[in-house]
């Protein structure tokens, strides 16, 4: 399971891409 | 220099536990002195959202993030290191302190090493393999990632051979600092172009302005 491009990522790529989080949310509505 | 309205100032410390003037938070941060009011006026919001006690909770936080009351294990990690205090809730001098270290012209060096804390959720000094794996699943389990343990493992293993220079198991502050020069993607989240823009973004600041000629 898990795609190519996934398994690709080093840990910390895709605990970024896993926690979607960005603190830009604070300043968007 | 603007004169101190110590009215105005004693009631908003009143009103919002830890409240430092704005002059004097401007001076400990890359923040104007009307930067730090147009912070206040997103302060104001994000911590009456829920309860209005003039301090941030861990859900207000997330809300305010994520726009939903969803629980997300690494935004709970920035959580904790905003509460400098350790108690639980955010006041508006740790929001502007902690907020600062995103600001595009602090040095990479505060973006870095907020960047180590973040990971390092024992505080040992040290990115362990553990910790990180901890994320890794807790993550792609509430994103609804499926990955085996094999492939976890897998990427755990390449990231740590291209981290842990010297082979201990762990990533050190130099061996993290030496990562992400060569992986710069991973520090993108430590840059919040807003924060350059922050006045524009709210400027009832003015309406508010406890400080004179700002």
């Amino acid at each position: 399971p898990g795609d190519k491009s996934t398994r690709q990522m080093n840990a910390f790529q895709l605990i970024g891409m896993a926690s979607s989080l960005d603190l830009s949310g604070f300043f968007e509505e | 220099m603007g004169c101190f309205h110590s009215t105005a100032t004693a009631r908003a410390r009143r009103r919002y536990p830890g409240y430092d003037h704005p002059m004097q938070l401007a001076s400990q941060t890359a923040f104007s002195v009307s930067e730090v009011e147009a912070l206040f006026e997103l302060f104001k919001t994000i911590s009456g959202s829920v309860v209005d006690d003039g301090l941030i909770s861990k859900e207000e936080f997330q809300l305010a993030l994520f726009k939903s009351k969803m629980d997300n294990i690494f935004a709970n990690r920035i959580f904790d290191l905003f509460d400098v205090k350790k108690r639980g809730v955010i006041d508006f001098a740790d929001f502007v302190q902690a907020l600062n270290v995103f600001h595009p012209s602090v040095p990479m060096e505060e973006k870095i090493d907020f960047s180590f804390k973040l990971y390092d959720m024992d505080n040992t000094g040290f990115i362990e393999r553990k910790e990180v794996k901890q994320m890794l699943i807790a993550l792609l389990s509430e994103s609804g990632m499926r990955l085996s343990d094999e492939t976890i493992e897998s990427i755990l293993d390449k990231t740590f051979s291209d981290a842990d220079v010297n082979q201990d198991g762990k990533i050190d502050r130099a061996e993290w600092e030496n990562f992400v020069s060569r992986n710069p993607s991973l520090m993108k989240i430590m840059t919040l172009p807003y924060l350059k823009d922050i006045t524009t973004t709210f400027p009832s600041f003015v309406f508010n302005s406890k400080v004179d000629d700002i």
